[in-house]
């Protein structure tokens, strides 16, 4: 829920967590 | 057979883990798909170490009591995994 999307990103430990997983994975697509 | 016993406790504790963040990383289901990719990719040696669920129990435990923090502890596996990863390339030592 959108509700939950605020809970995560109101730490910003999480936020940064999450960012860089999402870049690994956009890297990982790209990379084939 | 003790890494037998090692390997079916850490199989158990990473599923656990996996329901647990899944239910709160609805949001980027891709991240968990990342997980198994990395877990699939890791040595069956460190699947089966005293390290590895050492390293589940800390992530499952913490992830549970701050959920705010999910991501933190997913990523935290998925770089343990990646170091431990079963195709890592040999580092060049000869000359």
């Amino acid at each position: 829920s959108q509700m939950a999307e605020d809970d995560d990103d109101d730490d910003p430990e999480n936020r940064i967590a999450k960012k860089m997983l999402l870049a690994q994975i956009k890297a990982n697509y790209s990379s084939g | 057979k003790e890494t037998h016993v090692l390997q079916a406790e850490n199989q158990k504790l990473f599923t656990e883990f996996v329901e647990y963040c899944s239910a709160h990383t609805e949001d980027c289901p891709e991240v968990m798909k990342f997980l198994h990719a990395k877990h699939a990719k890791a040595s069956p040696e460190f699947l089966a170490s005293v390290e590895f669920r050492n390293t589940l129990g800390r992530c499952l435990t913490r992830a549970q009591a701050r959920r705010t923090k999910t991501f933190v502890y997913i990523n935290e596996l998925c770089t343990v995994l990646k170091q431990h990863s079963a195709k890592r390339r040999p580092t060049v030592t000869a000359v």
